[in-house]
């Protein structure tokens, strides 16, 4: 089994890089609906904008795309 | 491509500009060029006129900063975001802001190109969202182009029209005008330019695109081939990976440019009559590397040629018949690879399997058998 090369700095890399452009948000009353988490669903959100497989989880392919140079501005449109 | 909905949009068609501070990077006469440049992109295709001002507040305010500089919206330092800007409204909105924690340049590769960094956000000043067509200048990622050759892709095209029309004052119907558009991997009826394998992976050329495909997805990655090989050549004859020599060679014309993963290997492009091919071949429609015997058959109108990696010499005897070689094959051959064990020669929209030693057909396929839609 392949060792994750995922570790808890990219975690916070990826959260940080979501919520700037793909509005993801800390949700208040039931966050978790047919136990899909927020970070899940707006990870499948960029994979979906990437053309990523659509995995839901922070693989290498998705980490290694948030890395690369880009414009600041959202990908989605931002509610506030 | 997308907007920022709200009709968020210029309600005037004649817009000011000014540069408010300089990257040290640049001189400054360079980064006038470059967001003149960047500003007409979007003029040559709209009715909508910039002009530069020098004091005072512009519509389009553009300026330098790092870190916090002023909006709630810091950089980062190097990397990542590179630059961000507002969409069309009084007072902030239009401004476009750089990242000083970068380095850009005028035109080399070295940096980012301030002019495709600027006429990307100059697309939010104006209106446009973020497009997730990876040929478009809207795309989120930074893409190497040069800037000397850049034309609009079509997405942005009918991005920026759909908010303010076309540009009165060209010819629709202008050849010269013509905008690029990204090759869609579901058109059954694409010809591909060429296909290689690269470490394991699954190259597969179309204009100025390439998709990759590894065992570990489903989906093909499309992108820029100037994003992997800024040196690269587009609209490419044919490709193929020496695992003799662990090089990708790319052919246009009668040249070759031969990579070292991302690099472009020292002395190249080269003539392909480095190869021994003769004067009278100008340019080939295929290669094919077989991994047995290190050869590599070079694919010319009907006919092809063999050519021995280990001692860098043309074989003799060629060049011969491609349908002596392989049984059935008398259409143009557009691109070939080997995987598994199997040789996959493309003709244009179909690709047939061949056992390179027998020459025997096993199977024909369509071009979206490897390259999934």
């Amino acid at each position: 089994v392949p060792v994750s090369q995922v570790t808890d700095p990219d975690e916070s890399f990826a959260e940080s890089y979501l919520k700037k452009f793909y509005d993801l948000t800390e949700e208040s009353g039931p966050v978790v609906r047919r136990g899909i988490s927020p970070v899940t669903k707006k990870l499948r959100e960029m994979q979906r904008f990437f053309g990523l497989k659509i995995t839901g989880t922070l693989d290498a392919d998705t980490l290694a795309m948030m890395k690369k140079p880009r414009c600041g501005v959202s990908d989605v449109k931002i509610a506030r | 491509f997308s907007t920022f909905g709200n009709n968020l949009k210029w309600e005037k068609n004649s817009l000011t500009y000014r540069i408010v501070n300089y990257t040290p990077d640049m001189s400054a006469a360079e980064v006038d060029d470059s967001m003149e440049k960047a500003l007409q992109v979007w003029a040559k295709v709209t009715p909508l006129r910039f002009t530069r001002i020098y004091s005072g507040t512009a519509d389009i305010m553009i300026s330098f900063g790092r870190r916090d500089h002023g909006d709630y919206y810091p950089f980062d330092g190097p990397g990542n975001t590179l630059a961000h800007a507002f969409a069309p409204s009084s007072g902030i909105g239009g401004d476009a802001h750089f990242d000083e924690d970068e380095t850009f340049t005028f035109r080399s590769n070295s940096g980012y190109v301030l002019f495709m960094v600027a006429a990307h956000e100059f697309g939010h000043s104006l209106g446009l969202s973020h497009s997730d067509d990876p040929g478009a200048l809207m795309y989120p990622l930074y893409s190497y182009r040069n800037p000397e050759t850049f034309v609009l892709p079509r997405d942005d095209v009918n991005g920026i029209q759909s908010l303010y029309g076309p540009n009165p004052d060209v010819d629709p119907l202008d050849p010269d005008t013509t905008a690029p558009t990204t090759p869609d991997a579901c058109d059954s009826t694409m010809v591909l330019d060429a296909v290689a394998t690269l470490r394991g992976e699954m190259l597969f050329f179309k204009d100025s695109f390439f998709w990759r495909s590894y065992p570990q997805s489903n989906t093909p990655q499309q992108t820029l081939i100037n994003n992997f090989w800024p040196d690269a050549p587009v609209d490419i004859d044919a490709a193929y990976e020496s695992r003799y020599r662990d090089r990708l060679l790319l052919f246009k014309g009668n040249r070759v440019w031969a990579f070292n993963a991302y690099d472009l290997v020292p002395d190249y492009p080269q003539s392909i009559s480095t190869f021994g091919l003769p004067a009278s071949v100008t340019k080939v429609d295929a290669v094919l590397y077989d991994v047995k015997s290190h050869k590599t058959l070079f694919f010319v109108g009907d006919n092809y040629y063999s050519y021995d990696e280990a001692r860098r010499t043309m074989d003799r005897g060629f060049p011969k018949r491609v349908d002596e070689k392989f049984s059935g094959l008398t259409s143009k051959v557009t691109a070939a690879f080997q995987y598994r064990g199997f040789t996959y020669i493309y003709s244009g929209p179909y690709m047939f399997e061949y056992s390179l030693r027998t020459g025997r057909l096993f199977r024909v396929l369509k071009n979206d058998y490897f390259l999934r839609c």
